[in-house]
This record gives structure tokens, sequence and C-alpha cells, in this order.
């Protein structure tokens, strides 16, 4: 493409293209946008966060990433979206501007730069990273298990061969090492937001225990409000809560290591659809779904600007 | 690149404890290649599960046999990634 006016957002892009789309989007808004690399993947690809600012030295910040699971392509693809939509509503949008006018937006697009690669190459069905693990012939580990938040717990396996498996130790994946480094260095992040997909789900923690989080009555009202943004636009229905309530038990997840962190707001989003395609959404419905899922992102943020803790 | 030719992703309804942690010693089995896309989780709660070619015949008939009801979400895998393939080129080539 040769400006993000061009980009064809209703359609899959390979890697190259989307680091290509990012090149493009801090070079047409210097003022807002810049790329950040926080790390190269364990096959040596650079792992960038695009960041959004309007100024102010390590301000509040809320963080989103998707494609951690790389088959969840539309998680990517939605986030491509997102990126343009920042720089396309800052300054018309006022929630949008609101909040840049007072915190940071990090969007980390591709969280698993391996694994969606390899996704292109050899195998759509992946879902892990690409890491060797020693003494097996299987490759890989489920990004979303290597968090040290119940590490080791019931709820991810230990066989490599798995794909929930979750890793010799926590934090062994780079690419989780990554962003752990940055959330620590940077201090001053209030809200946290991974989105997969598939199943239409808007979960809060814990994935690892049962006990309620402290916060979960706040959480659970602004997922109500979220879900309901979302649906405001198709009709598209969410269901939400505790990760192991509305799902099923999973150790070592993002959002129950940030949620301990001290990063409240703490989502994971199930993007669409609830069984049709799976992870084989049509492209077709790329954009309406990035569109809906913006709308309880930004009533997620416009909770987390006007309750600061 | 891997073929998913024949591959086939099913709904599986668990009606009781039992019959979840049934689909969950299939999941065991690893020569049935099975990739779960959603886990057995709890009762009512749909578990779908991509089965290779090859697989298929076993899969259907275990879970015939122990009354485990099925419905089949994608006939064919790789048709879905042919068509995911021809629009990334077709935008591609324009």
């Amino acid at each position: 493409a040769q400006s993000t006016d061009t980009f064809n957002y209703a359609t899959y892009h390979t890697l190259e293209e989307i680091y290509n789309f990012m090149d493009l989007l801090v070079a047409e808004n210097p003022q807002l946008a810049s790329k950040i690399q926080i790390g190269n993947s364990y096959e040596g690809r650079p792992i960038y966060i695009l960041k959004f600012s309007t100024g102010g030295d390590n301000r509040p910040a809320i963080w989103i990433d998707t494609g951690i699971h790389s088959r969840e392509w539309v998680t990517q693809a939605s986030g491509v979206w997102f990126a343009k939509k920042i720089t396309q509503d800052y300054g018309q949008d006022p929630t949008l501007t609101a909040i840049l006018d007072s915190m940071d937006i990090f969007l980390e697009i591709v969280t698993n730069p391996d694994g969606f690669a390899f996704t292109h190459s050899s195998n759509r069905m992946w879902r892990k990273t690409r890491s060797k693990t020693a003494g097996s012939i299987c490759v890989g580990v489920d990004p979303n298990r290597n968090w040290d938040a119940g590490f080791g717990k019931p709820g991810a396996s230990s066989n490599p061969c798995s794909d929930t498996y979750r890793g010799k130790f926590a934090n062994s994946e780079v690419e989780v090492r990554s962003i752990v480094d940055f959330v620590k260095t940077h201090g001053n992040i209030k809200a946290f937001i991974s989105i997969h997909s598939y199943s239409q789900l808007l979960l809060y923690p814990y994935g690892y225990t049962s006990q309620p989080a402290p916060d979960e009555e706040e959480l659970d009202q602004l997922s109500k409000s979220a879900v309901t943004a979302l649906a405001s636009l198709y009709g598209t229905k969410f269901k939400y809560g505790s990760i192991i309530k509305a799902i099923y038990q999973a150790s070592g997840s993002t959002v129950d290591w940030t949620y301990s962190q001290g990063i409240k707001y703490s989502f994971t989003f199930e993007l669409r659809d609830t069984g049709r395609y799976g992870f084989l959404l049509p492209a077709s419905q790329i954009i309406p779904t990035a569109q809906e899922t913006w709308l309880a992102l930004l009533t997620i943020m416009e909770h987390t600007l006007n309750h600061p803790y | 690149t891997e073929d998913f030719v024949g591959h086939q992703v099913l709904r599986v309804s668990a009606a009781n404890e039992a019959q979840v942690q049934m689909v969950k010693e299939l999941e065991d089995l690893e020569h049935l290649q099975l990739d779960f896309w959603r886990d057995p989780s709890r009762p009512g709660t749909p578990i779908d599960v991509r089965v290779p070619f090859s697989s298929l015949q076993a899969v259907k008939i275990f879970l015939e046999s122990h009354g485990i009801s099925y419905t089949i979400m994608i006939e064919d895998v790789q048709s879905l990634l042919d068509k995911e393939k021809r629009q990334m080129s077709s935008f591609q080539a324009r």
C-alpha cells in the first residue's frame, strides 16, 4: 500500500505487510504515533509496539495487544484497524481525544511474530511460539500459559506437544519476557487488554483460581457496559465473567499476571465468532469485528481515564 | 505447507461430566492428532475440535457409541483456507 488510506483493511495480511503498514502510519502521524522495538522473537524477528502519545512524560497508559495466538488472524487484522482508527479519531472523537490528552496508548499488533509467519508459510492452524524444547521433537509454548501467575498450576499442560504447553518456566518465551520487561520498566500502565478469538467473550481475572479478584464487582460492571456498547453496532452478543467461570481454568495467563502487577483494568477479549468459522473467520467480517470491538475498548479506556488509581 | 484436505471441525456437545471426561481422554490420544479449538470444560459448553481426515471415522464412531452428540461445524477446512488464500492473493495482485 502507498499509504494507510489505500491499505486494504478488509483482507488478511502477511507479517511484512503489517510491519510496512506500521511504518506508513508512523510516517504519516509523527506527532502522535511512534514505533518501539521491545525485543526480538525466538527466531530473531523484531517485536514492535506502536505508541500513541500527545506528549508528557511516562503518562498513565493503556496497553492493547493482538495476535498472541498466531492463528487468531482476525485479532491482528483488528489491531491494524485500531491503529488507523486512533490516528483518524484523535481530535475528532471527543472520547478518544480526552483519553489521549491525558494518557498514552500502546498497541502490539503482532505479539507472536514467529507463530504468525508460520501460519502463512507452513501451518495456518499454528497457535504457539516457535521455540524449541530440549528433549522434545515438539515445538512451541502457549504464550498465554507462560506468565508468572499461577504458573504450573492446573490449567496448562507440561507436555511440549500440547497446544497449551506452559513452557519450562515462567517467562521462558522471549515474546512474553519482552512485554513483562516493558510493563515493569514503564510502571504506569493502568489498563491491559489482550485480544484473542474466538467465542465472543470478555474475560477478567482470575483464570488459575476460583477466588474472586478483589475488584471483581467493578470489573464485572465495566464488562457489562463494554459488551453492551459492542452489541449496539451489529447486535453481536458477548458473554462476560472471570476466566475460570466463563470458560475454564487457565494458569499462567496474561491478564492474571498484569492484574497481579496492580493493573486493575486487565481484560481478555475473545472476538467473533461463536463457532461457525472459528479461527477461519471470513475476511468480510474483519471490519465489522474491529468496529464493534472498538466500542468496547473505548468504554474500558474511558472508564480508566475517569477512574484514576 | 500443511494440508488440511478432508479435515473437519466438529462441535461436540457433552451432556454431562462423564462425557466431558471422555472427550478429554480423546485429547490424550496423540495418534489422532486432534486440535481442540475450544477445550472441553464443562457440560453444555461447546467443544470444537479439528479432526484430521484419517481420524474422522474413529472419532465419530467413538462419539456415537458413547451417545455424545456432535455436529459438523466445518465440512472441509482446506476449502476455507483456499478461499482465504484466494482473497489475499487477489488483493495483492490488485
